[in-house]
């Protein structure tokens, strides 16, 4: 079922990067990511090229496909309309900006196929 | 006011047995 979406995606939330700096959700940016896992012990940034995006089972659900990593691995993820993604060089996207606006008040652009979005995976799996 | 880990951010994308 899809992930609902939690409180830190609303406009004004407060979180630190992995060097303690706290920054708003909305003034994130690209680096902040690929800092604070560069001094991560246990996560490693991937960049997730988008291959797909269909309906969900529930008319606010949407199901992403994404080629992960180097290795293209194919991982499905099932989210509503308003879930936003990180994509690089570009911030928050999701495939309903006006939803996301209007639930969460974070600005977003929309998520189409071939962005790369943020995402983690651990350090030395393979 | 509570404070968010930088990495609940992201999705964790591990992936599955490719076929």
């Amino acid at each position: 079922s899809p992930v609902a979406l939690p409180p830190f995606f609303m406009r004004g939330s407060i979180i630190q990067l992995a060097d303690g700096e706290l920054k708003r959700v909305e003034d994130l940016k690209t680096e902040d990511f690929i800092h604070s896992a560069e001094i991560s012990s246990e996560l490693k940034i991937d960049s997730s090229t988008v291959e797909r995006i269909d309906d969900g089972q529930t008319p606010n659900a949407v199901v992403i496909q994404f080629a992960v990593g180097e290795l293209k691995a194919q991982v499905c993820v099932e989210v509503l309309l308003e879930y936003p993604f990180f994509v690089f060089g570009q911030g928050w996207s999701s495939c309903s900006p006006d939803r996301t606006t209007r639930l969460f008040e974070l600005s977003c652009a929309k998520l189409c196929v071939g962005d790369v979005c943020v995402s983690l995976t651990l350090r030395g799996l393979r | 006011v509570p404070v968010f880990p930088w990495h609940s951010l992201v999705p964790f994308l591990a992936p599955t047995q490719s076929d």
